[in-house]
């Protein structure tokens, strides 16, 4: 097991989910073992990898509620034996009621996640634009945090109270979190707005800002629609470049 | 009072807080008096709206906690007489688990609403990317909903969801929860995905989709970064246009 990657930002829209499917797919059409977890009950990334959710029996919510066993959860994929995937679904946005006064509640993902990653090298897990139990079960399960910053005015406004979150959930775990770094996506050079987020970005949080940029890029947006990432459906295309460039960056992290 | 519009998704970056602003903004351009409500953790449209947050002694929160009346959260601005604006900061965040076990937990912003609601002819509700109880006290508050989606992919995706919980309102207060309609953004006419999201959203909710079509435009994105919103910023983009073609829509209704 080399890393478990959860890819957070509580700001909505930030390409999260995109980043998710490109790099795990990514991952696993380099030969490595590969699981990506939906922990959102939005369910994009079960959607965009091409799962219809109509027809699935089960989802993470099922292994949480303790109706069935991780391995049950898990589904394969004919065409890419480096790639496995555990499904969200609505059901997942009532786990936090459930079990919001429960002393483990912020360990429950991880308690799952740890009786099946050794049987991978990178695990995966997109959470909700929220900084609520999911995304902190998110952030506890995982051994790195990757933070997508969408390359718009607001993007680094939410980023202090994600730092503090981090810092709280180290305090109350014990344990550090790694931040893998920051990931600057829809930059579009035509606009100065993506210049300055990126020189502030840099400003505050230097080496961590990763040197791959991903650009606004249509190619992107268009490739869930077929249950593809821009990697095999334009592999081209400036999206595609952009995502293989920051698989080989944190290959050699 | 005319209505009290809540701008609602919880599908992340789909233009909520742009749509809030825009229209806030203009109709008070319009000269009619408005007030907008930032009820999102994130302080997003505090920030847009050009509001610097260190500077807040009191926020929406402060209201809630029973800090201040509500009256003295309002800010003004010299510049406009009929826009008031009451801001959001992080506080809010610890809002929803103080009240989860209070039974008037979902008619917080609606017992504050009304007691200034006759001031007004506008009132116009800021919510997060979640359907959590932030959003269930400004859909309660609210005498209408507004929906943005975004021309893209998982648009449709999370709708399903959101009309069930607006029913779940409706049962709930015994009220009727109006869909004043949905507002297709970030429109790319180069993109036949926009095409399609809006042709499928209008198959499913046929006359609730509004007529008017906010185009992707980067004098949009780039307004709050000035403090502006883009009916100043550039009155003559195709973002100013299709703005104003929406305050004259929703104007007739
Ligand atoms: N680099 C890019 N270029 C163009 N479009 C992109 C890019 N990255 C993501 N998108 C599109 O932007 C939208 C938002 O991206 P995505 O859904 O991945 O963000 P997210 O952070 O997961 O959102 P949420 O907060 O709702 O979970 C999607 O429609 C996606 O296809
Ligand atoms: N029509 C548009 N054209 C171009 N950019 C846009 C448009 N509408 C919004 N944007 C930009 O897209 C980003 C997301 O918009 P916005 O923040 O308003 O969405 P939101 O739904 O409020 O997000 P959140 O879910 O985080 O609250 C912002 O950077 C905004 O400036
Ligand atoms: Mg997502
Ligand atoms: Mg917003």
């Amino acid at each position: 097991m080399k890393k478990i990657i959860n890819i957070a930002n509580q700001k909505g829209g930030v390409g999260k989910t995109t980043t998710v499917l490109n790099l795990g797919v990514g991952l696993s059409l380099w030969e490595k073992k590969v699981l990506i977890i939906d922990f959102d009950p939005q369910g994009n990334s079960t959607t965009g990898i091409g799962i219809l959710k109509k027809n699935l029996n089960h989802t993470i919510y099922s292994v949480l509620s303790g109706e069935i066993n991780i391995k049950d959860a898990i589904i394969k994929f004919e065409k890419n034996p480096y790639l496995d995937f555990i499904p969200a679904g609505e059901d997942l946005s009532g786990f936090p009621m459930e079990v919001y006064d429960d002393n483990n509640r912020i360990y429950y993902l991880k308690n799952l996640v740890d009786q099946i990653k050794n049987d991978y090298e990178y695990i995966l897990i997109d959470s909700p634009p929220s900084l609520n139990l999911l995304t902190l079960n998110s952030i506890v399960a995982a051994t790195d945090v990757l933070i997508p910053v969408q390359a718009e005015f607001y993007a680094l406004e939410g980023l202090a109270q994600l730092m503090m979150t981090l810092k709280k959930v180290e305090r109350y775990t014990g344990k550090k979190v790694n931040i893998l770094g920051f990931l600057v996506t829809m930059y579009d050079v035509r606009t100065s707005i993506s210049k300055q987020v990126h020189q502030e970005l840099t400003r505050y949080f230097e080496k961590k800002v990763l040197t791959t940029i991903i650009p606004r890029n249509v190619r992107i947006s268009e490739a869930p629609g077929y249950g593809e990432t821009v990697l095999t459906y334009a592999p081209a295309s400036k999206g595609a470049f952009a995502y293989k460039e920051l698989i080989a960056e944190l290959l050699e992290k």
